[in-house]
C-alpha cells in the first residue's frame, strides 16, 4: 500500500526528540560542580501510528503494534521511547575536599523512535 | 517544594547523601580536566565512548576520585641529624571511597614545587614507605613497612607519579579505611656546597612547597558490564 503522505503540522505531534537543558546553575549545583555548566535532558515524546512504523527508526514490534492496534483498538498504539543514548562524564567536589570525576551512562537522549 | 524534592532524587541518582557545601574549590589536577574535556568533545561529536576504560591512564574504570593528602609533617626545622631535609606521614582517608566495585589504580602524586632558576639545585634523595604504625603525633617516629619507591631527582622539578599497585591490591582484599605513607626527602649537599649565592634554605622551600594527592580508579561492574541494563 502506499504510504499515506502526512499532512502539513501533523509532523509535531508525531515521535520526536524534545531539547531540554538542565543548567547546574539554575540548581545551585555550580557551587560543587566543576564541569560541566549542565547536561541535555532531552526526552521523546508524540505520537507512533502505523504510518510512522514504517520508515522512521522504529523497531519491527512497533510496526507490528501498530498494526495489531489497528485490527482490534484494544492494543495499545506504539510508544516513543529513545532508540539512541549518551553518557555524561561530571567533575565535582564532595564535602571531604575529594575532587571526583564520575561517568554515568545512558544520561543523553540523542534520538527517539517508535 | 517541588524542586526540593527533585533536587534530592537526582543527587541521590548521582551517588551522594546531599549536595556537597565545599568552602573553596580544591585544585583541579590536569588529568582530570583533560579526562572530561575530552569526554565533552566526544559527546559533541556524537563519537559512541567507552564509559569504562579511562584511556588517558590506561585503566578501566568508571569513577576518578582525587584525595588530598591530611598528614603532617615530623621535622619542621632544619636538616636533622640524619641529614633529611623532610619527613612527612602522608594520610589519605580511603573511606571516602563508598562505591560498590573493585579499585584499578592508586596514583600518588608528589608536587615538589617549581623549578628553581638558579641553575644549581641540591639533588634530593626521596624514599617512600608504608606505615605500619603512626605512632604518636609529635612523641614518637612511625613504624616503618615496606619500601615502597627510593629515587634521586636533581632537584624540585614539578610533579612525580607513583603507581602504588600493592595497595590496589590490599584495598581489593580488605577495603583499607586509610592510607598512611612515609616520605622522607634528604639533600645531598655535595652538590650545594661552596656556593658563595645566597639561596634559600632548599628544606624551608620543599616544606613550604610539597603538596601530595592520591588519585583513586575504581570499576563498578554493574556500570560497566555491556549486557547489564540499569535498573530504573
Amino acid at each position: 500500500a502506499a504510504i499515506p503522505v502526512v499532512p502539513k503540522g501533523f509532523c509535531k505531534n508525531l515521535c520526536h526528540r524534545h531539547q531540554l537543558f538542565i543548567n547546574f546553575q539554575d540548581l545551585g549545583w555550580h557551587k560543587w560542580v566543576i564541569a560541566p555548566k549542565g547536561f541535555m535532558a532531552n526526552y521523546c515524546h508524540g505520537d507512533c501510528p502505523f504510518s510512522m512504523t514504517t520508515y522512521l527508526n522504529s523497531s519491527n514490534y512497533a510496526f507490528m503494534q501498530a498494526l495489531m492496534h489497528m485490527t482490534d483498538p484494544r492494543v495499545p498504539k506504539a510508544v516513543c521511547v529513545p532508540t539512541k543514548l549518551s553518557p555524561i562524564s561530571v567533575l565535582y567536589q564532595d564535602n571531604d575536599k575529594n575532587v571526583i570525576l564520575r561517568h554515568y551512562e545512558d544520561m543523553v537522549v540523542d534520538e527517539c523512535g517508535c | 517544594q517541588t524542586s526540593d524534592f527533585q533536587d534530592y532524587d537526582f543527587l541521590q541518582f548521582l551517588g551522594l547523601e546531599k549536595a556537597p557545601s565545599p568552602h573553596r574549590f580544591q585544585p583541579v589536577p590536569r588529568i582530570l580536566r583533560k579526562i572530561i574535556r575530552a569526554r565533552e568533545a566526544a559527546a559533541a561529536s556524537g563519537a559512541s565512548q567507552d564509559l569504562c576504560y579511562v584511556k588517558e591512564l590506561g585503566v578501566r574504570g568508571n569513577l576518578l576520585r582525587l584525595l588530598p593528602d591530611q598528614g603532617f609533617f615530623l621535622n619542621t626545622q632544619k636538616p636533622s641529624q640524619d641529614g633529611s631535609c623532610l619527613q612527612k606521614v602522608l594520610y589519605f582517608n580511603l573511606s571516602a571511597i563508598k562505591e560498590k566495585g573493585k579499585l584499578t589504580m592508586a596514583q600518588l602524586t608528589l608536587d615538589l614545587g617549581p623549578r628553581s632558576y638558579y641553575n644549581l639545585q641540591p639533588e634530593l634523595v626521596m624514599a617512600l614507605s608504608v606505615v605500619q604504625d603512626r605512632g604518636v603525633r609529635g612523641r614518637s617516629h612511625p613504624k616503618l613497612g615496606r619500601l615502597l619507591a627510593q629515587l634521586s631527582v636533581p632537584g624540585p622539578q614539578g610533579s612525580l607519579q607513583f603507581n602504588l599497585q600493592g595497595v590496589v591490591k590490599d584495598w581489593n582484599r580488605n577495603r583499607l579505611k586509610s592510607l598512611d605513607l612515609y616520605l622522607q626527602i634528604l639533600v645531598q649537599e655535595d652538590r650545594y656546597s661552596g656556593v658563595n649565592v645566597q639561596l634559600e634554605n632548599p628544606c624551608d622551600r620543599l616544606i613550604r612547597s610539597l603538596h601530595a594527592s592520591l588519585l583513586v580508579v575504581t570499576l563498578n561492574p554493574k556500570h560497566c558490564h555491556p549486557s547489564s541494563r540499569k535498573r530504573r
